[in-house]
């Protein structure tokens, strides 16, 4: 699965995830990413996310609206994030990733997986990693 | 208000790293950079887009085949493609999805004219397929988008399930998370 999030210099926020799903999945299975709230969510007012992980499980927790939802409650990108997927892993036991950014640029990514490939992007500077920490 | 300084983060999942062992972390970088690089060039100067900067983003990993979507897409128990895209955009809460498309070369921009051009926010297999064609979108023959090791990923896949491992079993012995 891949994905984006953006804010421009006029304050619109944009989302997009696309996948080829999981190998050896039933024909005609859909996971997550096509579908609001799930692969992604995202509104003015408050900021945009993108997940990526077991489809199955984060449609089960709507992971996209429910990371948004914490950042219109106030956290910042990266507490939300953590938040999110911190609350998929426990109560589904689905580990996953996602980035998200806020109406105002600020961002955050977080993964409790054993990796996820990443890159941002702010005043021209790029940042990219692949394992915690980076 | 001060206006925001436009940002893009991209992600390439969390599950592109245990491809039957064999991994092109090199190219995974590569990839992931080049993505950001085009995606952000929507977002400066005055016609600044973040629609435009996901777009590109998203286009630029579905082209590229270390990644798991568009050409590189993981392979159904059919050995066929099924590719799912969306897009969405904050300002009037607008989207538009893909689902089930198998010879679509950007499903993530078939699902931007699925939201610019319908009334709907998801569309599925033909329908999407005869929407493509109404609205211009090349298809593709769809052999296009499997690659070698997709293929092998899929037969380590069924010999596990012959072999009548759990697929538990199946990620411990790979190292495989089943992961979108």
């Amino acid at each position: 699965t891949v994905g984006a999030v953006a804010v421009d210099a006029h304050g619109n926020v944009a989302a997009a995830t696309s996948t080829g799903g999981i190998t050896g999945q039933m024909i005609g299975r859909v996971g997550d990413s096509p579908l609001i709230g799930n692969g992604v969510y995202c509104d003015n007012a408050v900021g945009a996310a993108s997940t990526t992980g077991r489809g199955e499980e984060i449609a089960k927790v709507t992971l996209a609206r429910n990371l948004v939802f914490h950042m219109e409650q106030g956290l910042s990108p990266q507490d939300a994030v953590e938040k999110a997927l911190n609350f998929m892993q426990e109560r589904r036991g689905a580990p996953g990733g996602a980035i998200a950014v806020s109406k105002n640029g600020d961002f955050g990514y977080y993964f409790n997986t054993k990796a996820m490939i990443w890159a941002s992007v702010q005043n021209g500077q790029l940042h990219y990693g692949v394992y915690p920490g980076e | 208000m001060m206006a925001p300084s436009p940002t893009l983060v991209i992600h390439g999942g969390a599950g592109a790293l245990s491809h039957t062992g064999y991994v092109d972390v090199d190219g995974l970088k590569s990839g992931i950079q080049q993505a950001a690089r085009l995606g952000y060039r929507h977002l400066v100067g005055q016609t600044s887009s973040a629609i435009d900067a996901v777009e590109a983003a998203v286009c630029s990993l579905e082209d590229n085949p270390l990644f798991n979507a568009g050409r590189g897409s993981e392979l159904t128990l059919g050995g066929t493609v099924e590719m799912d895209a969306i897009i969405m955009e904050g300002r009037d809460l607008r989207a538009g999805g893909v689902t089930c498309v198998r010879n679509i070369q950007n499903p993530v921009s078939l699902a931007r004219l699925v939201m610019e051009k319908t009334e709907h926010v998801l569309l599925a297999g033909e329908g999407a397929n005869k929407f493509a064609r109404e609205v211009g979108v090349v298809e593709m023959p769809p052999e296009e988008f499997i690659t070698e090791p997709r293929r092998k990923q899929l037969e380590n896949y069924l010999e596990f399930q012959r072999a009548g491992k759990q697929i538990h079993d199946k990620d411990r012995e790979l190292g495989i998370d089943d992961h979108d």
